[in-house]
């Protein structure tokens, strides 16, 4: 099943 | 000091009522052009960017920026006191502990002023525009509402796939499943109707379907959505204001 992540998975990378 | 007057109360209401039910409080940023917010949910999952421009307002006027700390909540239950079609003008000093909101009739007969109490939120501005999507979806607003509605019965996820032709939305939960196919086309009479779909590359997301129940609050502001779409990023629901938009940004489901 597909977990949900949070944003700060995209917005960690910058 | 900040004078931001709305032609129809409607309009300030209809962008609060967009997004009131996902964040609670949020930094209105006055500068100069116009009206910024941005908020995250208490999930971390969605964030809310809110821009209102100049050309929204009858009246604005803003010599230095100020930043009105509001619980939407609170500024609910005062924007439910005047009428849509009453003027609204927002009120606020340079170092604001409130702001007012002054409600007046066409005739100005009926003139209402609230003040509401400022709260100092400690949230972070984040810098989003960055993002590069690789698919662009154009749809009606009604039409996003309701593939929303009908597959969010079913399950708790709901999964967007986008080909070359076809958008496709689908669902598969404890009760049953469903599958709502979307294709492109151009209706000439009533541009709105259309659905327009630019892709670089084929994508298939998921998310929760509660968040996007969410997100479609945001319709009552546009009779379109745009949805971007990238396997790395956020996706964007977008609905445009006359200046201005109301954006989502909603981080998607993936496999464990």
């Amino acid at each position: 099943s597909k977990k949900q992540v949070t944003l700060a998975r995209f917005f960690a990378k910058r | 000091m900040l004078e931001a007057k709305f032609e129809e109360a409607s309009l300030f209401k209809r962008i609060i009522d967009g997004f009131k039910d996902c964040v609670q409080l949020v930094n209105f940023q006055c500068k100069q052009d116009g009206i910024i917010a941005q908020a995250v949910d208490d999930s971390r999952v969605l964030l809310v960017s809110l821009e209102i421009g100049v050309e929204a307002f009858q009246e604005y006027r803003c010599d230095h920026p100020i930043t009105l700390g509001i619980d939407l909540a609170s500024l609910s239950k005062i924007l439910r006191c005047g009428n849509n079609n009453d003027t609204l003008t927002l009120i606020a000093e340079d170092t604001p502990d409130s702001v007012m909101l002054l409600f007046e009739d066409t005739k100005k007969d009926r003139i209402a002023e609230f003040n509401l109490k400022l709260m100092d939120i400690d949230a972070d501005f984040l810098k989003i525009e960055e993002l590069v999507y690789e698919s662009t979806l154009n749809l009606p607003a009604t039409e996003f509402v309701r593939v929303v509605r009908e597959l969010g019965q079913l399950s708790d996820s709901l999964n967007i796939t986008v080909t070359k032709e076809t958008i496709k939305f689908a669902c598969d939960g404890d009760i049953g499943s469903g599958t709502i196919i979307l294709r492109p086309f151009i209706n000439m009479e009533n541009p709105s109707e259309s659905i327009k779909l630019e892709m670089d590359q084929p994508v298939e997301l998921t998310f929760g379907a509660k968040y996007l129940a969410d997100i479609v609050k945001g319709s009552a502001l546009s009779d379109k959505v745009a949805i971007r779409l990238s396997s790395e990023a956020p996706a964007l629901f977008q609905f445009d204001l006359k200046a201005g938009f109301l954006q989502f940004f909603l981080a998607p489901k993936f496999n464990d």
